[in-house]
C-alpha cells in the first residue's frame, strides 16, 4: 500500500480544491508557522477515520470545515479523498484485489459524516477493516502529530501499555 | 492474549533496544513491566545514552526523550511495517548530530515504508525525493507549490 | 482583592493586544473572563492572526501559539518588570521568519531585563552579546566554554 | 538587580564546580542535546526555592545530587550559588542595601536543604522575601521552562487565571 494522492476540498485551511501528489518514499511538506502543514496530516488523520474532536484541535467535528476568513465566507462542508497504490497488496477485505483504492470521507455542517471506498458509499468500520492488519488507522503508531513524540516516552503506565497493546 | 501480548512485548522490547543503540551510537535501553501479569501490568521505559546512568527517564534531556520515543516508534514499525508514517515535526527539539541520525534511520526505513515528513529543519529536507511547500499568499487560505529540493537548499544556504 | 486583580487584569490585556499585533505584524488577541466574578471565574486567551476568523485559539499551529504565548509572556513583564528572563528553547516551534520577530522584540526589551536563552537555532544566536557554550566531552559531565559569537557564526555557516 | 554569575557543584550533570559568568543584556546557552542546558536554568530555579521535585524532572529533591557515570561515583551534596549585583537596587528586606547578593542553596543526600543569603544561613521564606515584588522567583512567569510555552496557551481557564493571579 503506498500513498498516491491526497485530495482536500474546504478542509480547515485547504478551501479551495487541491491535490497533492506523492512521489516517492520520503516527501517532505514545508512552509511557515501556520500555513497549513498540519492540517495536511490531520486531513489523512480524519479521512482514515478519527472520531476525536480534540485530536484535530477542535471542539466538535465540524470544527474541520473552512470557517472564514476576513475576506472569504465559510464553506458547507468538507471533504478529504486518498488514493492508495495497492498493486502489490496490502488492502483487506472486498477490495483486496482492486490495484487503486480510494477512501473519501465528507462532513456536513449539520455534522452529518460519510465514508466511501472506490466511490461506493460504506460505513466507518469498512475503512478500518481494509487496513487490518497493517497499523494504518488514525490511532495507529503510523501517524506521529506534532508535539506528541515527547509526550510518548513520558506516558503514564497504563497509558504506555495501551499504545503497546494497539500494535499488537 | 496473553501469548500474543508477550509475543509483541518480547519483539518490540529488541528492537526498542537495538534501534536504541543505533540512535544512540551505544547506550542501553529496554522496556519494563511494573506487575506481575502482563495483561494489566504497566510499561515504563528504561533508558540510559552511553556512559550515563540515569535512574529514570524523566531526568533525560528533551532531544534525548525525542530519539528515544523515536527508537520506540521505529521498533514498534519494525515488528508490524505499516506502509507509511506520518511524522509532524518530530526533529524540533534535535541539534544537528541528532538530526542527522535520525535522517540515517528513515533512509534506511524507507526502502519498505513511505515517510511523510513535516519540517522546518534544512537538514531533514535534504533527505526528501519530493518537497511539498505549503503557503498562504492569501491570509487563510492554503495553497500547495512544489518545491525542487536542490532549489530549496540553495536558497536556504544563501539566507544562512 | 477585586480591584488590584482588575487593574492586573486590563493592564495585561492592553500589553497582551498590543505586543501580539507587533509579533503578527496585525490581527488581534485580547483575554476574556469566563464568569461574572473576576475573583473566581476561569480567563481564556482570545487570539486571530492577521486576516483570519479562527473561533478557538485550539485550532491555530504549533507556530502560532508560541508566538501567543509569548506576547502573553511579554505582557506581564511589561507591567511588573522581573529584572531578568531566562527562557529554554522557546523558540524551537518558530519558523525564521518569526524567529527574527522574536528576537527583535527581546532586543528591545533587554534594554532593561536581562535574557538568558537556551536555544539550538542559529537566528536566535546572532542576537547574543554572549555565547556560553555546554559541552560532555567526558559522558555525563557537563563543562562549560566560553564561545566567541563571531566565531560560532562563522562556523555555523560553514557546516551549512 | 543583575546576575553576575551561577557557580554550581554537584547539581545534576554539573558534578565539578563550574562558574559561569553572565557578561550583557543577551546571554545565549548552546550546545548538544543532553550537555546539560536545561539543568542550568533548573539551576537558577532551584537556588530560588522550586520546591517541587516534579518540576526539575526528578521524583525526589535529592534527584538533583549528582548521581555517578559509567567512570564517576555518585556525590552526597549539591549546591547552587547565584551572585547578583544589587547596585541599582531591587531587592527587599535586610539585604537591600548591598550592591552584591549572593544566594546559596545546598542539599545532602539525607535530604536535608539548606539555604544562605551572603553566607548567613536563612530560611527559603527569606530567599521569596528578598525578591518580593520584582516577579523573581522559581514559579514567577521569569522562567520559562523547555516545553512550557505551549501550554500557557492551551491551559484551562483556571490555569491561567491563577498564572495572571501570580503576576498581580
Ligand atoms: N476550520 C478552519 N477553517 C479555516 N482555517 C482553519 C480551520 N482550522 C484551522 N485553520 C487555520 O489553519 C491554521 C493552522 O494550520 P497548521 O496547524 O496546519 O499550520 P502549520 O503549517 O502546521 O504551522 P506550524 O509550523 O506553526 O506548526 C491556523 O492559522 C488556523 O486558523
Ligand atoms: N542527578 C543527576 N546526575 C547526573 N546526571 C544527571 C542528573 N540529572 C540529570 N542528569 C543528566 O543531565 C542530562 C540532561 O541535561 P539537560 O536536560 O540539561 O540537557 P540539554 O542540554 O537541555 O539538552 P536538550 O538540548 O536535549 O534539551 C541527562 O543526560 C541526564 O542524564
Ligand atoms: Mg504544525
Ligand atoms: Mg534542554
Amino acid at each position: 500500500l503506498r500513498l498516491i494522492h491526497l485530495k482536500l476540498a474546504g478542509f480547515k485551511s485547504f478551501v479551495d480544491p487541491t491535490t497533492l501528489h506523492l512521489r516517492g518514499q520520503r516527501v517532505g511538506i514545508v512552509g511557515p508557522n501556520g500555513c497549513g502543514k498540519s492540517n495536511i496530516i490531520e486531513a489523512v488523520r480524519w479521512v482514515l477515520g478519527e472520531s476525536s474532536a480534540r485530536e484535530l484541535r477542535g471542539d466538535s467535528m465540524q470544527d474541520v470545515i473552512f470557517n472564514g476568513t476576513a475576506t472569504r465566507k465559510p464553506v458547507s462542508r468538507a471533504s478529504v479523498e486518498l488514493h492508495f497504490d495497492n498493486s502489490l497488496g496490502g488492502a483487506s477485505g472486498q477490495w483486496a484485489h482492486y490495484a487503486e483504492i480510494a477512501v473519501k470521507r465528507v462532513i456536513e455542517r449539520n455534522g452529518q459524516s460519510s465514508y466511501y471506498i472506490n466511490s461506493v458509499q460504506v460505513r466507518r468500520r469498512d475503512v478500518l477493516d481494509l487496513f487490518l492488519g497493517t497499523g494504518v488507522g488514525s490511532r495507529a503508531y503510523g501517524i506521529i502529530g506534532q508535539n506528541t513524540i515527547s509526550r510518548i516516552v513520558e506516558a503514564k503506565p497504563e497509558e504506555l501499555r495501551i499504545f503497546l497493546e494497539e500494535a499488537a | 492474549t496473553r501469548e500474543r501480548l508477550q509475543h509483541t512485548y518480547d519483539a518490540v522490547n529488541r528492537n526498542f533496544s537495538e534501534l536504541f543503540a543505533t540512535l544512540f551510537d551505544g547506550g542501553q535501553a529496554r522496556l519494563e513491566l511494573l506487575g506481575e501479569e502482563i495483561l494489566d501490568s504497566g510499561v515504563q521505559v528504561f533508558a540510559q545514552p552511553p556512559g550515563k546512568r540515569n535512574s529514570t527517564i524523566h531526568l533525560l534531556s528533551g532531544g534525548e526523550k525525542a530519539m528515544t520515543a523515536l527508537a520506540l516508534v521505529f521498533a514498534i514499525f519494525r515488528l508490524n511495517p505499516a506502509p507509511f508514517c506520518l511524522m509532524d515535526e518530530v526533529d524540533a527539539p534535535l541539534d544537528d548530530s541528532n538530526t542527522e541520525r535520525f535522517c540515517a534511520m528513515v533512509r534506511k526505513m524507507s526502502q519498505h515504508i513511505q515517510f511523510v515528513f513535516v519540517t522546518h529543519n534544512k537538514i531533514a529536507m535534504e533527505m526528501a525525493q519530493q518537497l511539498i511547500g505549503v503557503t498562504m499568499q492569501e491570509s487563510g487560505v492554503s495553497r500547495i507549490v512544489e518545491v525542487d529540493v536542490e532549489e530549496a537548499l540553495r536558497m536556504v544556504e544563501e539566507i544562512a
